[in-house]
Order: structure tokens, then sequence, then C-alpha cells
């Protein structure tokens, strides 16, 4: 049928947009959006984050950030991490960061669409969108209504997080925008105080499913407590440990 | 306002309804939910679990669900778990499990209304509804359709996980339902290698969380892969680990 698919505003020139997503929540998605972000920035892209969980955002909280976005000529500027990222998010608009948002599917979508052509993006190599769980309003909306070049599908490794995130797997297929790849992540833990691998959620999974769904596996990344910790203290720039190698630009 | 409770249809004789949720996704509310189940059926209470997570529903592999519903007189038939848990979930009335379920707003909360209307739940002590992650259409359907004695809210023990959670929490007190308490869940895993106990995400936060509330904290559950295993295989009634202690009936 006809495009549904919104112009990028004039405000905005935007080279690739990845959306992030898993139809599972608390597998990680905003974590892998936000390390992606901050490898692609380290490489030297210019990158920035649609944050459209809009209901349980958590993109700000992870960079640590606190600022209203501003506004210019009716359009909404987007706040900056410490490596520059641009970040737009319905928790940098609320007066409280724990504040709810109660709203049904309409007023939901119509936010999506907000964040995109009412943003001014300004020029960036990548747009990464961190996708909300479930298989409704929002995820439907920026299948839809956004120019996706491709999608992440985020999974932890158990067998009922997989067959709830291959929903999403079957739901994108439909809409025909490519999957470039799963991330398995909370993989494995070490042992902080004997140093052995721990399989918290087995193991094998997310790589027979990419192998079942002919997909690459993009990343496999282990349950890190620095990461958790990083992430509540609002530093997730400063993790440490290895994820996405990017090359330079 | 008008209130919009939704009566009990007349094959449904069901004495306390509780709703679990959270807010943010992957906490544990499922497993929360069904572990909840679990404890009261054993300790001789009649109990069903209403799978309010529609795009997302777990509790038929949590207890290795395959039978479809019946119907009898208009009505759905719940399916029967091995301890006699009456389960309703659409992953039940889906061809394949993983099929995903694209639906926004308004039939999403009809759903919902039809799993309490059209659903012959029988003589019930408690039916424990497990809620989507969000604060969007479903979890505004329940707050406001159905007869709610009480809500247990779940989270993991991360500040971010507590910031989202806390959205749940102020949105429950908008529609003055009482908070029965707060179950902090992944608190701490034992290493199987070495016996020490690792706290993956922190500590205290839910502790915290619910003093600052004035809420209980109705239980402490760790990460423990056997429980990851065995709602992987179906058999969660089979978790030997402590939860939920309720005095027999
Ligand atoms: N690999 C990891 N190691 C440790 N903690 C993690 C990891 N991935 C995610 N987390 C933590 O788990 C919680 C859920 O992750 P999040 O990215 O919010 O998931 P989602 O966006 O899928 O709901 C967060 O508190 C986050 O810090
Ligand atoms: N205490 C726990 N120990 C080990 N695994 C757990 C625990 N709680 C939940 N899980 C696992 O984590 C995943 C997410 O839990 P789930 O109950 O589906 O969360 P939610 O309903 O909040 O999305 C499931 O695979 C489940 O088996
Ligand atoms: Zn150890």
């Amino acid at each position: 049928g006809k495009s549904l698919l919104l112009p990028q505003n004039e405000a905005s020139e935007i080279k690739h947009v990845i959306g992030v997503m898993s139809g599972k929540g608390g597998v990680g998605k905003s974590s892998v959006s936000a390390l992606l972000a901050v490898s692609l920035a380290r490489a030297g892209y210019k990158v920035g984050i649609m944050d459209a969980d809009i209901t349980g955002p958590s993109i700000p909280r992870l960079f640590g950030l606190k600022a209203r976005p501003e506004q210019f000529n009716e359009m909404l500027l987007p706040v900056k991490t410490a490596l520059g990222i641009e970040v737009m998010s319905l928790n940098l608009l609320l007066p409280e960061e724990d504040d709810p948002v109660i709203w049904r599917g309409p007023i939901l979508a119509s936010a999506v669409k907000q964040f995109w052509s009412d943003v001014a993006w300004g020029r960036l190599d990548y747009l990464i969108v961190d996708m909300p769980p479930g298989t409704g309003d929002v995820p439907l909306t920026v299948l839809q209504s956004l120019p996706l070049d491709g999608l992440i599908v985020v999974s932890s490794p158990q067998d009922l997080a997989m067959m709830v995130v291959k929903k999403a797997i079957k739901m994108v297929q439909q809409v025909h925008i490519p999957v470039l790849g799963l991330v398995e992540n909370m993989s494995y833990l070490a042992c902080p105080h004997c140093g052995e691998r721990i399989h918290l959620f087995g193991s094998g999974h997310v790589a027979d499913a990419a192998r079942a769904n002919d997909l690459r596996l993009l990343d496999v990344l282990p349950l890190d407590p620095e990461l958790a910790a990083l992430g509540d203290a609002g530093k997730i720039e400063e993790y440490s440990g290895k994820a996405f190698n990017i090359d330079p630009v």
C-alpha cells in the first residue's frame, strides 16, 4: 500500500537509521543501543539515539543526562552526551525521571513521530532507535513511519527470551526490513571471586536461532556487574568492556 | 468518575484478584507470578493466572502448557497446569508460540477485557494477573477494568530498574489501588563453583525504595540458574527454591 514513511525534516540530515529491538523486555536493548552508539562515536562517527521506549525510557539515565532539551524554531534540540552523542527521550521532558507516562496507543504513536519530525537532529552518520518491548503500537509505528535501514535484534540466552524475540523477528520480516544481526547479551558471568565462567541462562540458544533464521550473530556480551553499575551511575560511556569493534571513520 | 470495573461473569467466582506489575521488562514479573501461584496452589488454594502480557506472553511456556483452550457455552475454558493452576494466555490461542501479535492499543485493551469477561474461571481463591511492562494501554486497562484487590510490584536491584518501577508505583497510586508490597528479584547469585555470593546489580535499592514509599518488602529472590532452566523446560512447578512462604489453607 501507500508508504507511511515520514520524510526527514529540514533540520536533519541522517545517513543511516538503525533500530534496536527485541520484543522481550530487560534483555539489554537500551544498554546495547548505548554501547553501539559509544563505539560508533569513539570511531569518529556522528551519532544520535532516539529513545522510543516512551513509557519506560532509560537512555538519559545511562548517560547521566539531566539537561532539558531546548527549542529552536518550533523544533526540539537533542541533548548531547559527554562523547557528543545526540539524545532525545521522553524522560528529558518530564518534571521527574520517575514520573509515569500514562498514554494509550494513539498518543504513544504520535510521540514517536514527533521525535522524528519535530527534532532537529542535525548531520548524523547514524541514528540509533531504541525500541520498547512488545509488538504493539510503538514498535509498529517505528517500523512503519521511520526510514529504517536495518534492525539489530537483542536477546538474552534463555529459550523463553528467544521465543518472544522470535515474535519480533517474524514481525520485522512481515514489513520487509532487513535484520542486520542478533546480539546475545548476558551470555555468561565471570565470577569476581574465583574467575570461573557461569552460564546463568544456559547457552547456545541465540547462536542456534541466528543459524536457523540465516542471521549473523553480531556480538556476544557477558553479564558484567561493572556495566550495570556504570549504567546506574550515568557513566555508560566509561565502560571498559569490548563491544562492537567499529573501524575508525 | 463512573466506575469502569467489569463484573465477574456467571461462570466465575473469584475471591481475590492480585496484579503483578513492574513497569520495567525482564525483571521477573512472569516468574514471580508463576512462583506465587505455585506457592498458593501447594498451600491448598485454588489459583488462576491471567497472562495479560498480550504481545509477550510467557506463562504457558513456564508451565509447559501446549493444549488449546476449549470452548463451552460461548466461553473459553482455562488450561490446567500439573498442580491444577488455571491459566489463560494469548499464547494458548496462537498457531505457533513464537507468532507475533501485532495489535494496536484498542485491540490489546479489548483482549484483556475478554480474558476477564469471556473466560469461565470457575471458583478461585486467587486470580494472579501477570501484567506487561510499560504504563500504556494494557496496564491501564487492567487497573481500570479489573476489580484488583492489590498489586505486587517486582523489581531487579539496579537503580535503573527501580527508576522505571517507580513510574508504575506512581501510576498505581493515582488509581488508588493498594500496593501489597515489593519483591526484589535477581538479588544475588551463589557462584556454582566457589559458593560465594555475587551481587550482580548492586544491592539495597529495592529495600530503600520500599522504605521510602512506606511499602513492605515481600520477598528477596536470588538469581538462580535452576529457575531459568526449569522455566525454559516448562517445569517451573518443580522449582525447589524458597519463594513466598504461604500458610496452608
Ligand atoms: N551485559 C550486561 N551486564 C550487566 N548488566 C546489564 C547488561 N545488559 C544490561 N544490563 C542491565 O540490565 C538492566 C536491563 O537492561 P536494559 O538495557 O535496560 O534492557 P532493556 O532495554 O531490554 O529493557 C539494566 O539495569 C542494565 O544496566
Ligand atoms: N530469580 C531468577 N533466577 C533466574 N532466572 C530468572 C529469575 N527471574 C527471572 N528469571 C529468568 O529471566 C527471564 C525474564 O523473566 P520473566 O519472568 O520473563 O520477566 P518479565 O515477566 O518481567 O519480563 C526468564 O527467562 C526467567 O526464566
Ligand atoms: Zn566463584
